[in-house]
């Protein structure tokens, strides 16, 4: 379940990157 | 506020053709690729399809691929896989528990 909040992290990241 | 237009996501009810309305109730679904380049939000209609049935899912490990290969059972897996990867890549949506499983990053 690490791995959830750590791809997640990772999404919010992507999606951030992507709106800017 | 998001447009609410998933087709059977209420589960197995199969659309009832009344003897009216069906013409345009249905006429907009008919043409699956046709439609399927027409653009809402710089997604596709395929990818916002598949977007919203993992935004509908609600569950810890989020949406599995056999889930999403159920619902969208007019769209292969090969294309359904394309999309979740496209999806992923922008962010909307990432892997949990394994790479066949999916949750939303904007449902919270």
């Amino acid at each position: 379940l690490e791995r959830i909040s750590k791809n997640k992290k990772a999404a919010l990241e992507r999606l951030a990157a992507n709106q800017a | 506020s998001k447009p609410q237009n998933t087709m059977g996501g209420g589960g197995g009810m199969s659309v009832m053709p009344t003897s009216h309305t069906s013409m345009s109730s249905m006429g907009s679904t008919g043409s699956y690729s046709a439609a399927s380049m027409m653009l809402v939000n710089g997604l596709s209609a395929n990818q916002n399809q598949v977007l919203s049935l993992i935004k509908s899912c609600h569950e810890p490990q989020g949406i599995s691929m056999q889930d999403l290969k159920q619902k969208l059972s007019g769209m292969s897996v090969t294309v359904i896989r394309q999309i979740v990867d496209f999806l992923s890549n922008e962010g909307h949506i990432f892997s949990t528990i394994d790479e066949d499983h999916f949750r939303s990053t904007d449902n919270e």
